[in-house]
């Protein structure tokens, strides 16, 4: 169908073509036996640039609401990670750490899901 | 998204999804994409957790995102979490968490807990459908034995219901988009019956990677806020991971 909303016939033979893909993402061990503020280091290290990105992405749709919202981000969340139960709290705080990104930020990206199901 | 688990006449069970996300935080009018889904794909990575040299169980994740939105248990158990809109959602929760009401687990992490601490479907079955969260969702979950694939639909206090595979009855597979499975969707989003129609075409005899593999690349199933599908055998352990993109003319959502 050409007209919204798309639809087609099922489609077959895709996979093995791997077809309306963009490629396949890279595997990375997390221990568990390591400490959680360290475990996440070797995923960030490959992927800084990426998140980065993605952070200010979602600090300029954020801030277009208001820029308040970004201030408190900086200043609240923070405070909050302390509250999160072992390993998670510790867990951002090292991503944190490895992307030279703020605590809040990080912990802003992983609401994400949880608050928009509203 | 959509999450289907599946099982072949022999009885040997599959769990797939697409995750979409992205909806209404930025159109590029350029490109007529989305901006946050377009900033996600890169960030898809395979995560092998490790416990004393050996695989404890996998995942998909966003790189920066520590909850567990897809994750397999080898030889015990697969999960999937689909969004579950609600005006008494996410939103609600994270207030009264903040608050300081702290009875209740995020939604992804407690997906994590359970792939850490159960080790049968029962067990995970059972975490899932008790624990207090903080959002309402849907929790796909599938098991080793034949039969064993259910859709949990939760509110964030209490279980909702609970779709298990009736294989009695005939039931060859277990499927959820992000509506409720006793409510009709929107007619502006009716990915359900698209991918059973799918299902229902490729038929219990084909069940494997491929065919449920089609049936994830159809639009609108397959549409611009699909990130990435993830395939998973729960015996062979194995996690297969294939980032997305729909090519014109696709759907939004």
């Amino acid at each position: 169908q050409v007209l919204p909303p798309y639809t087609e016939d099922c489609q077959h033979g895709m996979y093995a073509n791997h077809a309306r893909c963009a490629g396949m993402p890279p595997t990375f061990e997390v221990n568990l036996d390591q400490d959680p503020s360290v475990r996440w280091n070797g995923v960030v290290q490959h992927k800084k640039k990426e998140l980065v990105a993605m952070i200010g992405q979602i600090k300029l749709l954020v801030g277009a609401i208001s820029p308040k919202i970004i201030t408190a981000v900086d200043q609240y969340l923070p405070e909050l990670i302390q509250k999160l139960p072992e390993p998670y709290g510790a867990e951002i705080q090292g991503i944190a750490k490895a992307s030279g990104l703020p605590d809040g930020e990080i912990l802003l990206f992983n609401i994400f899901y949880e608050i928009f199901t509203v | 998204c959509t999450s289907i688990v599946a099982q072949d006449d022999a009885g040997k069970l599959y769990h797939a999804r697409n995750l979409d996300f992205g909806l209404f935080m930025g159109w590029d009018v350029k490109n007529h994409t989305w901006l946050i889904t377009e900033y996600l794909r890169p960030l898809v990575v395979n995560v092998n957790f490790t416990r004393g040299g050996k695989t404890a169980y996998k995942s998909v994740n966003f790189a920066g995102y520590i909850g567990l939105l897809t994750g397999i248990k080898p030889n015990a158990f697969t999960i999937t979490l689909n969004e579950r809109f609600n005006i008494d959602g996410g939103f609600v929760g994270m207030l009264e968490w903040i608050m300081g009401q702290r009875d209740g687990h995020w939604t992804s992490f407690l997906t994590r807990t359970v792939m850490d601490k159960a080790s049968s479907y029962d067990e995970a079955m059972s975490m899932l459908t008790k624990e207090v969260i903080l959002a309402p969702v849907y929790y796909i979950v599938g098991g080793v034995k034949s039969g064993e694939g259910a859709v949990v639909t939760r509110d964030r206090t209490k279980l909702d219901n609970v779709m298990a595979m009736n294989t009695t009855a005939g039931e060859w597979y277990v499927l959820e988009t992000n509506y409720d499975n006793w409510t009709n969707p929107p007619f502006f989003d009716d990915r359900r019956a698209d991918a059973k129609k799918c299902m229902d075409y490729s038929g219990k005899k084909g069940v494997g990677f491929p065919s449920i593999f089609d049936v994830l690349s159809t639009k609108p199933v397959l549409n611009q806020l699909t990130t990435y599908t993830a395939l998973m055998q729960v015996n062979a352990g194995t996690l297969e991971t294939y980032i997305r993109e729909c090519p014109h003319p696709c759907y939004p959502w």
